[in-house]
């Protein structure tokens, strides 16, 4: 479904440059959960937003089903993006003027098949928290707030980057079996950046990102 | 050295009223490393910043070194706090457009005893990122320079939400040991607080906040 060729990322600050992806190469197949695993500064949230079309590639090629994403404007990525992908980001997810329940509302209004905003809350347990603004949320119920942003979308493909990061132990389990059943039922297409190994016991591909390069394994646990 | 008396907290939002804390009584002890455990929601960041200065109960009284911290004006509270306290916050810890190492630098121009910036920065693994603003540091790194910039101050007392959050395994004990060994050496009294169970094993003692309320216990693998 999504396909890296050669990405490389480099930024560029006055006289110094920072290598961050040096030649990527993977595979991120229709219907699987993968994960991304790697160390703080490896890259993760640099490659997550590249394959994801919300930043482009110093070099190299992404394909999304089949299209170059290179070869959109700014404006066919967007649309591409509000349509089919749901991203829960590492922070600054949400609007700060906007209630929780308004967050949810906003990201649905252009999906084409979107889940009940509120129904969505009640499923990161964070109904009774609808009217409350990010301000006035705990750390951990902005994530959740988050996550059932992209949830509602019913996206072709999620993008997460940390979701559980700001969770505790039984919040963190309930949010990642949410993503796993959407995959499983409704065969989303997953990718979830996390520096946590347990998390990746649930996917069916981890790929491990370390300032070296990329390597992806099968999950011998996993169909 | 911090005590709190009957703490209660309500956040009060048009006709609804959200209570929090309940009735807190604690006493955090001098030179101790103290764990605040609970799951997300249960009002650790409330609580926190309460005992840290940065918020006032509805209800109860906070005393730091035998001082009432309701007695002081905001203008002392900020005084108190810039001269004593180091402050790891949840999110948003740093001044966006500092860079990294002038965020360090801020952080000990009124502290009585501060450490070379330079070589907090170099504590947790960032020298080679000083130069680097916040929105160009990944989101681990975002959080290791907010505890550089706590560590430089050499505070009295150390306050940390969620510290480790957005690390890795690896880095993320070393911040910890970073914390532990400040405690031991310097005496600097530490209150974590923490989502995540294993982090309660470095504690003297642990508080466990719920919904219904906060007990303490003396954590037996500590002297
Ligand atoms: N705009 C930028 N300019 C310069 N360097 C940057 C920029 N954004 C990120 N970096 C650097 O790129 C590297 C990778 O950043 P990235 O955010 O992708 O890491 P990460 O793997 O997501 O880390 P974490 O687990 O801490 O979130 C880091 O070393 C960071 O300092
Ligand atoms: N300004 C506010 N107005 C109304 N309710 C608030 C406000 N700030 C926090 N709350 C509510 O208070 C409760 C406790 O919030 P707090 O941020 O202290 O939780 P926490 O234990 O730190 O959670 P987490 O582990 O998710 O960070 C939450 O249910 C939250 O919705
Ligand atoms: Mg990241
Ligand atoms: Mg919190």
């Amino acid at each position: 479904a999504i396909r890296c060729e050669n990405v490389h990322k480099t930024y560029i600050m006055g006289e110094v440059t920072v290598p961050v992806l040096k030649g990527v190469d993977l595979t991120i197949n229709q219907g699987e959960l993968t994960v991304i695993l790697g160390a703080s500064g490896a890259g993760k949230s640099t490659l997550l937003n590249i394959i994801g079309g919300i930043d482009r590639p110093t070099e190299g090629h992404v394909y999304c089903a089949g299209k170059d994403l290179a070869a959109m404007n700014d404006r066919q990525l967007t649309e591409h993006r509000r349509r089919n992908v749901g991203f829960v980001f590492q922070f600054y997810n949400l609007a700060p003027t906007l209630t929780a329940l308004e967050n949810v509302i906003s990201a649905v209004e252009i999906a084409d098949n979107p889940m009940d905003p509120l129904k969505a809350l009640d499923m990161v347990g964070l109904a009774d928290r609808k009217d409350h603004f990010p301000s006035q949320l705990s750390g951990g119920q902005q994530q959740r707030v988050s996550i059932a942003r992209a949830l509602a979308k019913n996206p072709l493909v999620m993008f997460c980057d940390e979701p559980t990061g700001a969770l505790d132990a039984a919040t963190g389990r309930m949010a990642l079996s949410l993503l796993t059943s959407l995959n499983e039922k409704a065969g989303t297409t997953i990718v979830i950046v996390t520096h946590a190994e347990p998390i990746a016991r649930l996917a069916h591909r981890i790929l491990r990102l370390t300032m070296e390069g990329l390597t992806a394994e099968d999950n011998p646990n996993r169909g």
